[in-house]
């Protein structure tokens, strides 16, 4: 029985360790080529690209990972700011979710928003922004959450029945399947009619990486 | 604002002027 104890004891012993390898992220610049043939970055600009990483994810603790509070501190020079949008930023980010990011899923992540990404990575990526619950549609009730979260953080004052109105209008327009949900093809419709809601979806910066981070 | 030009944007418009959502924080001093 004892002996019997004691084989458990090993087995799970063994499968910890297992599951702790696996949960390990991967840390530095492992394959910058690999990276290159999969995103629109060059070599070269993944080798840059890991110098922000480094800067990045070394602000609060030198890990080699960057953590929700590294991301805002980077995004708005302070970690204090709620931002419903840096959270659902950085859980799209965190395909691994285990709320740490790698300097792999950071890269994969840019690279939607280099000016060479294409618009239907921009579109699938908002789309997941706004699908709050991730079902694969937008549904009315988060498009207020978020429209009544952001506008507390801007400090802007709007009446309910405005909002309400605002919303009725946006569905309407979007809701073509008149299902009362926005779902892929709704809201790529959608930006195709207002190429502006793409707007934060570029960033030009990651053009001049090279000059940046030489 | 409540004005006339808010209340015309769509939902999504409103969203992102007021969350001023910019990844180019990354690459600010």
């Amino acid at each position: 029985m004892v002996q019997c104890l004691d084989g458990v004891k090993h087995l799970l012993a063994v499968l910890f360790k297992c599951c702790d390898l696996e949960l390990k992220q991967p840390r530095g610049l492992e394959d910058p080529q690999v990276l290159a043939r999969e995103t629109v970055f060059s070599v070269s600009e993944v080798e840059a690209l890991y110098e922000l990483f480094k800067k990045i994810s070394s602000a609060v603790i030198d890990d080699g990972l960057i953590n929700k509070e590294e991301f805002q501190l980077a995004l708005f020079k302070t970690s204090k700011k709620e931002s419903l949008f840096a959270d659902r930023v950085f859980d799209l980010f965190d395909t691994k979710h285990n709320g740490i990011l790698g300097f792999e899923e950071f890269a994969r992540a840019l690279s939607v928003f280099h000016p060479n990404a294409s618009v239907e990575e921009k579109i699938d990526f908002s789309f997941q922004l706004y699908d709050l619950k991730q079902q694969g549609f937008i549904e009315r009730q988060e498009v207020k959450q978020m429209v009544v979260a952001t506008l507390a953080e801007s400090g802007m004052n709007l009446s309910d029945e405005i909002i309400e109105n605002i919303i009725d209008k946006t569905f309407e327009e979007a809701d073509t399947k008149h299902d009362g949900k926005i779902d892929r093809e709704e809201w790529h419709n959608l930006v195709l009619r207002h190429p502006s809601l793409l707007k934060n979806m570029t960033l030009q910066y990651l053009n001049a990486l090279r000059l940046c981070f030489p | 604002p409540g004005d006339k030009s808010t209340r015309q944007m769509n939902a999504f418009q409103l969203i992102g002027m007021a969350s001023s959502l910019d990844l180019s924080g990354f690459f600010e001093e």
